[in-house]
């Protein structure tokens, strides 16, 4: 089993803690102290890929600190994690540098040429005779970071979710989102979903089957009205008010927990992702968005 | 006694919300709901230009959002308040647009240019014979609006800063800075202060004088050493653990209290711009930043 998960954001949304928080991963190694190491970029225990080391850091930054055009970089990060006892080859295709340039035109042309190779290089292995079904690098998801500004999505944001969402499964979530008490969260979704409607933007929609008990049917529907989730992400393990420990933030005003679904909506967005959606991501990939590109690309 | 203020920031930082708390006004009339009210932009009670009202502001976003160039907006805004019995003259001079568009090069310009008409101003009325010494129209402080990221301060931030800071009295906020820890709000300021010294940016600092007592002295430090101030902006009352009803800002995991020095950095900001320094802030202003402006454009 593989998902490939596109995540899209300007730096300083919380994607890697997100992504960590996602898979259940930790970045203590133990040999740095926790607040600089969650500052150090996607680093997923046992990846095949790292990132630089806090002193690269400051320096890659210093030089970011200089970029006035956009320079979007594509960097995949591979693991395997164990999830229900099945074995899954997770792939993080991150995307630093969007959004982060005083201009950032086009800074979807790199990110949106990635998930087209791919669907060339699985359209190249389907040609061959002896092609291996278990490679399959297309993109399966794509979580968009959109910044909790309260007010709308900005331009940036519309052009890119117009640009990806024939391509991947398009998943937007509201990053950061204890930053947003909960009338504003309900009146940000409601513009979000409103604008992307009226640009004709398409959302991963979990599908609902003829043998769905009415149950199903409602919480699959209820799930899908919930985009964009408003997510927060944390490794941290801190001690609530019921005494136990669990992952959250801890503020002098309270603590937030991650897995409270009365605190935020990641439990929604790991069902979707991960728990009971994820075949189906799949299956709209190949089926769906991959045969769009494949009939383009063959009647050209 | 007047106070211009220039205030620059992106779209959703919390800045009319900011404005509003700094100086007392409510946004409530009463005829709409207090949520979507916040979001109308800056409004000031009685002030002689007042924002569009809720159907233009949609409309102008669906504008926004086809915005690809920077176009920023010169926008000010008079009333007048009273704070310790004295009625002041306030003006915040606000930038719409800055930094939110795909492409924001050069978002300073229009607003450098402001700054330096003011100055051009002042020197006209100076050479007039029969000047009236009320009509100073210089900006006596520049708020700048920074993105909570907890990471480092962006292109577009370094940039204007450097702008920005020979022409103003440069005061940084972090925006909405109740989404960062106590731990990562240390951190992110350590960074801020590093990039801006690395880059000689000056900031404003509460002079000390030789008549000061220690006590002052030490105070005047210990707030300089506080910038940039962590603040959060709410004109809602809500109740506080204590049951008092003080400003704040009400999340299912507890209530932060924008007046509260353990929260947040909002009595300071208030102390440094209108209780405490008002008159250095508009003395410096006169006898540096425009001796400056004035003396290279007389020897030009
Ligand atoms: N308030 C809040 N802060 C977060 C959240 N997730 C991460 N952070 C913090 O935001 C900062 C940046 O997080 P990071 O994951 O490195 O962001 P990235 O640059 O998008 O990868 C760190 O200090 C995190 O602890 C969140 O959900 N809410
Ligand atoms: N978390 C947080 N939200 C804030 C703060 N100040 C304002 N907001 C909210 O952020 C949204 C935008 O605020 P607004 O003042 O209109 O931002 P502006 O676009 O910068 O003028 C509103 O929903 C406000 O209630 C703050 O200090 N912290």
């Amino acid at each position: 089993f593989s998902l490939n998960l596109l995540c899209v954001s300007q730096r300083g949304l919380g994607k890697s803690t997100l992504i960590n928080t996602l898979f259940n991963r930790n970045l203590d190694d133990g040999s740095k102290n926790k607040v600089e190491q969650k500052l150090e970029g996607l680093k997923i225990e046992g990846s095949s890929e790292t990132e630089a080391s806090r002193d690269d850091e400051e320096a890659q930054t210093a030089q970011e600190s200089e970029n006035v055009r956009s320079s979007v970089k594509i960097k995949t990060l591979s693991t395997t994690i164990e999830e229900n006892g099945v074995s899954l080859k997770l792939s993080v295709v991150d995307t630093p540098g969007f959004g982060d340039a005083i201009d950032n035109s086009d800074s979807w042309r790199p990110i949106v040429d990635e998930v087209n190779y791919r669907f060339d290089q699985y359209l190249d292995a389907e040609n061959k005779i002896n092609r291996s079904s278990e490679d399959d690098n297309r993109i399966h998801a794509c979580l968009y970071f959109i910044e909790p500004t309260a007010h709308y999505l900005k331009p940036l944001d519309l052009g890119f979710c117009k640009q990806i969402h024939e391509k991947c499964n398009l998943i937007p979530v509201i990053a950061k989102s204890d930053i947003l008490t909960e009338e504003e969260i309900a009146v940000f979704k409601r513009r979000i979903r409103k604008q992307l409607e009226d640009e004709n933007v398409v959302l991963f929609e979990p599908p609902q089957y003829a043998l769905d008990d009415q149950e199903t049917i409602h919480a699959s529907k209820s799930l899908y009205e919930k985009i964009p989730f408003a997510v927060v992400g944390s490794t941290d393990k801190v001690e609530n008010s019921k005494g136990s420990l669990v992952r959250g933030r801890s503020y002098p005003w309270g603590i937030i927990e991650v897995d409270n679904a009365s605190h935020c909506d990641f439990v929604y967005l790991r069902d979707l992702l991960i728990s009971q959606y994820l075949e189906e991501l799949r299956e709209r990939t190949n089926s769906v968005l991959y045969e769009k590109y494949r009939s383009e690309k063959l009647t050209k």
